[in-house]
């Protein structure tokens, strides 16, 4: 039977945390047509194994918890980017060139366990 | 000097060796603010796209750079026609782009500005020839080694474009090979002195709005590995 483990806060549980970096804070805006900024979203909070089932998780995840419940020297499962998205950017360079360059898996979008 | 480093690797991330300081934003082209603007909305709805593939243009491509003209306006009485309204050197520097990526287009376009020419009849012919090995710098004449675009235009307006892929890749495998085009227009048909006074005029602003510049799409194989690779 799963041993219930102590009550965690939700705040506490894996979820995406969002960031946005504005490039003019950076003094970026001057050389960055678009966009303003950047999400720059991260994955951070517990797994413990009574959510293992609802967090979005793999069953990898599920089992190390289990593990980690039996023996707690073994890790926690870990709370990481389930989707990801593309950011493209608009910039000129040092030529006067103007550049459209796309970056794939930029954006978290969403976290599991 | 923390914030600094990490600067540099974000830099170097996005291709680039240091923080650029252009001193003037160029103009970006409808084309690639269109580009943009259809990757954003469809990575903000979570529509999958292949960044390796740009629809708006119908090639294979990931990086797309839009070079200015950096050549000069020739003036010369030696050019082979009486008509020659304008000749200019166009200069592309493809220092950019290195040479692991793969060029899958080069457009140059050539904006020759708002349609103010009156309506004089005449036709307007535009030739762009390959400069190949200038003769003389200085008194520069240029010997056009290969013309390989005469397009006979009446009285040209807004944005020609020229498939010029074969050239740049000439010059991006060997950058002494890129001399720069070699652009002439010439005014064709008869004409009687009321024209050839307004003709002047009109070269001259041909001469200030002309704009050129060359669309750059190259293809990273490192980032836009075959799908049927990517799938295995």
């Amino acid at each position: 039977a799963a041993i219930p483990a102590p009550y965690a806060s939700c705040k506490n549980l894996c979820h995406r945390h969002q960031l946005f970096i504005n490039f003019r804070d950076l003094g970026w805006h001057k050389w960055i047509i678009a966009p303003k900024g950047f999400m720059a979203n991260y994955c951070h909070g517990d797994c413990p194994f009574s959510m293992t089932t609802s967090l979005n998780s793999s069953n990898y995840a599920f089992m190390q918890a289990l593990m980690h419940v039996v023996d707690p020297a073994i890790p926690q499962a870990v709370c990481i980017p389930t989707k990801l998205s593309p950011i493209s950017m608009l910039y000129q360079d040092n030529d006067d060139n103007v550049i459209l360059r796309h970056y794939e898996d930029m954006v978290v979008d969403e976290c599991g366990c | 000097q923390t914030l600094q480093f990490r600067e540099h690797v974000f830099l170097k991330f996005l291709g680039l060796d240091k923080v650029p300081s252009p001193q003037k934003f160029q103009p970006v082209p409808y084309i690639m603010k269109k580009i943009f603007q259809d990757q954003e909305t469809a990575a903000t709805t979570g529509v999958s796209q292949d960044l390796c593939y740009v629809k708006e243009l119908g090639v294979r491509g990931n990086v797309l750079r839009l070079l200015p003209d950096q050549g000069f306006f020739l003036y010369s009485e030696n050019f082979s026609q009486a008509s020659s309204c304008l000749q200019k050197l166009l200069y592309f520097n493809l220092s950019a782009i290195k040479d692991k990526k793969q060029l899958t287009m080069a457009q140059l376009g050539l904006d020759l500005g708002p349609n103010t020419y009156y309506n004089l009849g005449p036709e307007m012919e535009l030739a762009l020839s390959l400069v190949q090995e200038p003769h003389v710098w200085g008194r520069f004449i240029p010997k056009p080694g290969k013309m390989f675009v005469l397009q006979s235009v009446p009285w040209p307006q807004g944005v020609l474009y020229f498939n010029l892929l074969d050239v740049a890749k000439d010059w991006n495998d060997n950058h002494q090979k890129n001399l720069g085009l070699f652009l002439e227009m010439l005014v064709k048909g008869d004409r009687d002195a009321g024209v050839n006074f307004q003709l002047e005029d009109i070269c001259a602003s041909l001469r200030r709005s002309l704009h050129a510049s060359l669309l750059v799409v190259t293809l990273n194989p490192e980032q836009c590995q075959p799908s049927s690779r990517k799938r295995r």
